[in-house]
């Protein structure tokens, strides 16, 4: 039984023991602000006090990257450097604060350049926030998806939101609607994470899709072979889909995986609030995880994860399925009209487009991405 | 010119109010996104280090190899540079990657540099930023070695993506009223 979700609640759902922290000083993890998103060290050590007994870990934010105003703090912020500390336990932890510093900077864009800029950087990057698809020019689509590719390239392991509105609805000329993807969300080169909610959401039971949970397919990005085979199987087996002008099957299916998004517990300026969700939950808690992952990995002398995609779509075949709880239940928001109805996609077996391959199962997981 | 983004809608997200335009003397910071050389090398690297199958898999890239991959041509360098030292624009950064410029310039020079784009300050509460409203173009011969032009149409993100749960009980109410 709990009271909402909580550091001690996501262990144990996940199957992380007192033992699964980080061990290695040079491993670390970050997440990125956008806004004028500050996060407070009080309150990340109000946090841990009220909620991180049970596993070692750490108070304090090691670098940050940026301006760290002094205002009060947001909580995008809080709940960011919470979650990825609470399951990224004891690990090194970066934020990379991006408000726009000049008038006319575009913070998302800064950070980009950050990336481009610095030699050492953590191993996985945790980002909550998204645009959709169809509010940016081609251009910035395709050059923003190549700087993915750059990261990916590099070994880094970026993670992003899913979206809190489903698969999103948008009104095309002709007054028809269609779906709305969001990006970065739809790039193939980040691995994208939707959300769930406990089946009974004051106990730590198998979960359910959350309907907010952001998926769907991109418009502008084609299919990657990695998901080819998982994606076309669920758009072949799955009971009922949206009619095919709702989406575009031929392109990039997210998300890739997704936790739970629902419920949570987050500490900013000093007051524990309740009932925050969004997939700008579930994101950093899977961040966390990967870079306990790579923290593993590097005892064992193997390499960083990197872009975790073509080994995720992998897993079943190399025999881990279980690596990932299979959520089957529960559909997603869209369009409020006659012919969808405020329904997008529906759960089901194996990959779909409301939570992709599941939840972690993180022994399983950890177990999976280790072996040689 | 050519514009490069014609497609990109200007939308003030909510709350910002336009507050009239930015005085020539003002200064811009623009980002430019350099045509990159070697992006279907990159997608191959990318594959190969990314796939557990690949003899290559966790060979990662550091930065200086990763610049060597996607650098611009001299080309596109000498375009670029020239264009800028044109219109006097010469406090400019690049990155280790050497494919963005970061160039710091009078509004006045930025419209000249980019006809079309007219800078304007949109205010929401404390903030402030410079935006145009209008699109931009870059001289032809200049539009095979630039992706695009950062600092002029996107505004900063709104739309980072927590939400509480007071705000999905509403959706679902908004559902249900709807069914």
């Amino acid at each position: 039984f709990h009271l909402g979700v909580m550091p001690s609640v996501i262990r144990k759902r996940y199957n992380m023991t007192r033992e699964d922290i980080g061990v290695l000083p040079n491993n670390s993890q970050a997440c990125a602000q956008f806004l004028e998103q500050y996060f407070h060290q009080a309150d990340l050590a109000v946090f841990m006090k009220l909620f991180g007994s049970g596993f070692a870990h750490r108070t304090e934010v090691d670098h940050v990257v940026g301006h760290q105003g002094q205002g009060r703090a947001g909580l995008e912020a809080s709940l960011d450097v919470e979650y990825i500390m609470s399951t990224g336990a004891n690990i090194s932890t970066w934020v990379f604060s991006n408000a726009g510093r000049h008038e006319s900077q575009e913070p998302f864009l800064a950070w980009l350049l950050l990336l481009s800029n610095m030699s050492a950087l953590p191993w996985v990057h945790s980002v909550s926030y998204g645009d959709d698809e169809d509010s940016l020019s081609q251009a910035y689509l395709q050059r923003v998806n190549v700087e993915f590719m750059k990261a990916a390239a590099r070994g880094l392991t970026v993670l992003f939101a899913s979206g809190d509105d489903g698969a999103g609805c948008r009104r095309v000329p002709g007054g028809n609607h269609t779906f709305r993807p969001s990006f970065p969300a739809s790039s193939p080169y980040v691995t994208t994470v939707g959300g769930t909610s406990f089946k009974n959401p004051f106990m730590v039971t198998a979960e359910v899709t959350d309907y907010i949970s952001g998926g769907g397919f991109s418009n502008v990005f084609p299919m990657p072979d990695y998901q080819a085979d998982a994606v076309r199987t669920f758009l072949r087996s799955a009971p009922k889909l949206p009619p095919s002008s709702y989406y575009n099957s031929s392109g990039r299916a997210y998300p890739d995986l997704a936790a739970l998004s629902d419920n949570y517990w987050v500490v900013t300026n000093r007051l524990p609030l309740p009932w925050v969700s969004g997939t700008s939950a579930s994101t950093p808690v899977v961040a966390g995880m990967l870079a306990l992952i790579n923290d593993r990995r590097l005892q064992r002398g193997q390499p960083p994860l990197g872009f975790l995609n073509p080994a995720l779509y992998r897993l079943r075949e190399r025999g881990h399925g279980g690596a990932l709880f299979d959520v089957t239940q529960g559909c997603h928001l869209s369009c409020l009209d006659g012919t969808v109805q405020g329904q997008g996609f529906c759960a089901g077996p194996a990959w779909d487009a409301v939570t992709g391959w599941g939840t972690p199962n993180f022994p399983l997981l950890l177990r999976a991405l280790t072996a040689p | 010119g050519r514009a490069l983004e014609r497609d990109q809608p200007f939308r003030p997200p909510p709350g910002w109010v336009l507050a009239g335009r930015v005085s020539p003397e003002h200064d811009v910071q623009l980002t430019l996104a350099l045509r990159q050389r070697g992006t279907a090398r990159l997608t191959r690297l990318v594959r190969a280090v990314s796939e557990p199958r690949s003899p290559q898999y966790g060979k990662y890239l550091s930065v200086e190899q990763l610049r060597d991959v996607v650098q611009p041509s001299p080309a596109t360098l000498m375009a670029v540079l020239k264009w800028l030292q044109s219109h006097g624009v010469e406090d400019c950064r690049s990155v280790a990657t050497l494919d963005f410029l970061e160039c710091r310039m009078p509004v006045s020079t930025a419209e000249r540099l980019l006809p079309g784009a007219e800078f304007h300050r949109y205010v929401k509460g404390q903030r402030s930023v410079i935006r145009s409203p209008q699109p931009y173009v870059v001289p032809e011969e200049l539009a095979e070695h630039i992706d695009f032009v950062g600092g002029l149409h996107r505004f900063p993100a709104e739309r980072s993506v927590v939400s509480r749960a007071w705000a999905k009980e509403g959706m679902e109410s908004r559902g249900q009223r709807a069914a």
